[in-house]
This record gives C-alpha cells, structure tokens and sequence, in this order.
C-alpha cells in the first residue's frame, strides 16, 4: 500500500 | 488594459478543460510578456503551471501588471459558446472586476460579447524552482493517455520504471497487474511519433492513477508529453503550446 505525498513536503509556499 | 486575441479559440478551450477539474479557480497574472498561472488543487498533490507567451496571441497588450481571478467552470461554459475556429479576444480594464470575451466568426459577419465575473482569489503560491531530473520522457500525448487510462483499470497507482533503453508501466490491483513497456524510436516520417528516453539515474516511482487522469485531459493541446522524474520528487509533465506551456506537478506516493 502506497501513501500520497503531497507537493508541499517539495516545494516551500512563496 | 489587456487585451489578447487568439487565433482560434480552440487553443483557450482546450487549456481551460485541461485545467477545469483540477483546479476551481485561479489567478490569470497578465504582464506585457504574456499571461502565467500558478494554481494547486485542493489536496496539494498536483500543481498546475501554465505560460501563454505574447508570440500565441495574434494581437497582444498588457499596459500594467493584471490579475485576474477566473472561476475556470464558469469560463470554460462562456467559451463553450464559441467556435473553435472563431477569433477569440478577452480583454480587462486596469481594475476591473470582468472579463471581457468576445468572438469573431471567420465566416459569418457575426460578433458574440460575453462578460465573466471576476473573483478574489487568495491562494498560496508554492516557489517551484529549477528542479534537477534524473530521467527524461518524451512520447505521443495520445499514447501517455492510452497508457494511463489502461493502466488504471487495475490499481489507484501507477509505477513508472525508468531504464537506460526503456521505460516500464505497471500496475498492480486486486484483479491482477498490468505492465507496459516503451522503447526509444526515431521515426523520420512521423517525428510526432518518436519516443526517447534520457537517463541519468534510474529511476522508480509511484504516481496516483487519479490525478494522472487529470493531466491527460490536456492530450489535445499537444502532439507530445515530455515527462521528467526525479528521485523521490514530484513528477513534471509537459504540453507545449506553440508558445509556452501548460506544466503539471505530481507528487509521488510512497511505500507506507
């Protein structure tokens, strides 16, 4: 079973 | 004031329903280089960038700097009005509060007028800088589509392997598993057709099958998808426009 990332673990908030 | 006239109306109504079932609204940031947009859907798991350069547009200004907050539901059913090959120019005074969109038919001596109401968005920008890649796919959008469609009948998510000579997609569900793999293939004739595969690193990550299906709504904006992977990064899949582009960002899923 695979979990979801989500792209605010990748990327910072501007 | 800004003012942009597409060729076809075509091209706009094929970029808003590439962008209508992820994302609500968003912000259309018009400078006199073009008109950008960064918007993240709800769950913050695919992230959509678009660059509609000046060169697209048959006619083009932006005096100052414009924001526009679209309700992309509600554009995409006013530009629904339109034919495809009709001219399209939307246009916006310095503070306004609509969109002005007007059609020209090619044919007929006939102009339609529509004014969308604009929205305040508040919404967080994510700063998503040069990203480094390991591995490098480009293919025929309509076969990335074919593929991801396939490949979700059988699991929620699909792997993508990526080797030195091919690149391998496979699920893995309840009902059984699914594998396809793809080659590189120059194809002189047909350069639309053509596969390649750039590699760094070999790569192995896991995508959600549903929001894959929501960047292959944006099939129709370009011959070919360019894929580049990253280790334990998001994925970046992207359609060229004839100037610009329309860029998705999906975060991978990992093993629990």
């Amino acid at each position: 079973k695979k979990a979801q990332s989500t792209l605010l673990s990748f990327f910072g908030k501007k | 004031m800004l003012e942009g006239k597409f060729e076809e109306a075509s091209l706009l109504k094929k970029i808003v329903e590439a962008m209508k079932d992820c994302v609500s609204s968003c912000n259309f940031n018009c400078t006199e280089n073009g008109i950008s947009v960064q918007a993240v859907d709800n769950s913050r798991v695919l992230l959509i960038s678009l660059l509609i350069e000046k060169d697209t547009f048959e006619e083009y200004r932006c005096d100052r700097n414009i924001t526009l907050g679209v309700g992309l539901g509600s554009l995409s059913k006013i530009i629904g009005n339109g034919a495809n090959s009709d001219y399209l120019t939307i246009s916006a005074d310095d503070d306004a509060d609509k969109l002005n969109i007007i059609f020209e038919d090619k044919v007929k001596d006939k102009i339609s007028e529509y004014n969308l109401k604009l929205l305040d968005i508040d919404a967080d920008l994510l700063d998503v800088g040069p990203m480094d890649t390991d591995a490098t796919i480009t293919l025929p959008s309509a076969d990335f589509a074919k593929i991801c469609k396939d490949m979700k009948v059988l699991s929620e998510s699909l792997q993508i392997i990526v080797t030195k000579d091919s690149a391998l997609f496979q699920s893995v569900g309840d009902i059984g598993t699914g594998n396809i793999v793809i080659r590189p293939k120059t194809d002189i004739d047909h350069p639309e057709e053509s596969v390649t595969i750039s590699l760094d690193k070999p790569i192995d990550l896991s995508f959600g099958s549903k929001y894959l299906s929501d960047i292959i709504k944006a099939t129709s904006l370009s011959q070919k998808v360019t894929i580049k992977l990253t280790d334990q990064s998001p994925g970046v899949f992207e359609y060229k426009l004839p100037s610009g582009y329309l860029r998705f960002y999906l975060a991978p899923k990992f093993d629990e």
